[in-house]
């Protein structure tokens, strides 16, 4: 089971820009 | 003049649609320690695409909320308290909607638009960049 941890900085870095 | 440096001075939204800008905007609010701004920025972008009916979206949430919103950090200090009594009790309810941090956020914006986006564009990180 994800982490409270793992689940936000999923969350954080899906909507990060993606390498051009 | 579409070089990624003139649209990084444009908005704070072209800036964090670029991968290089955000990451020296995040380099720069470290450094003020104040990156969690942008963390929580990012993390409302993330979690209104997630799947309400996903049961990670519920567990996101409260996670976002315990993060950022109920502590006394950058996020938790600049909120109104409104703001943060509204998305205390949707988590608390487990009544979660897409939307919910949309408000947060909008503050959150305003507040590095008005102050740590206007002081990057005069940093040395980004002088020295440009």
């Amino acid at each position: 089971l994800d982490s409270e941890d793992d689940l936000l900085l999923k969350c954080i870095t899906s909507a990060m820009p993606k390498q051009k | 003049p579409d070089s990624p440096l003139a649209r990084w001075t444009k908005s704070l939204h072209s800036l964090l649609g670029d991968q290089d800008g955000a990451r020296l905007f995040r380099v720069f609010l470290e450094r003020e320690r104040c990156a969690d701004a942008l963390d929580f920025w990012f993390a409302c972008n993330g979690f209104r695409q997630m799947d309400l009916k996903d049961g990670k979206t519920l567990r996101v949430a409260k996670a976002i909320y315990k993060r950022y919103v109920e502590t006394d950090g950058v996020v938790g200090r600049r909120l109104k308290p409104a703001t943060k009594t509204f998305i205390r009790d949707n988590v608390k309810r487990q009544q979660i909607d897409s939307a919910m941090f949309d408000q947060a956020q909008t503050e959150i914006q305003t507040s590095m638009e008005e102050n740590a986006y206007q002081t990057f564009l005069q940093s040395d990180i980004y002088l020295e960049y440009v």
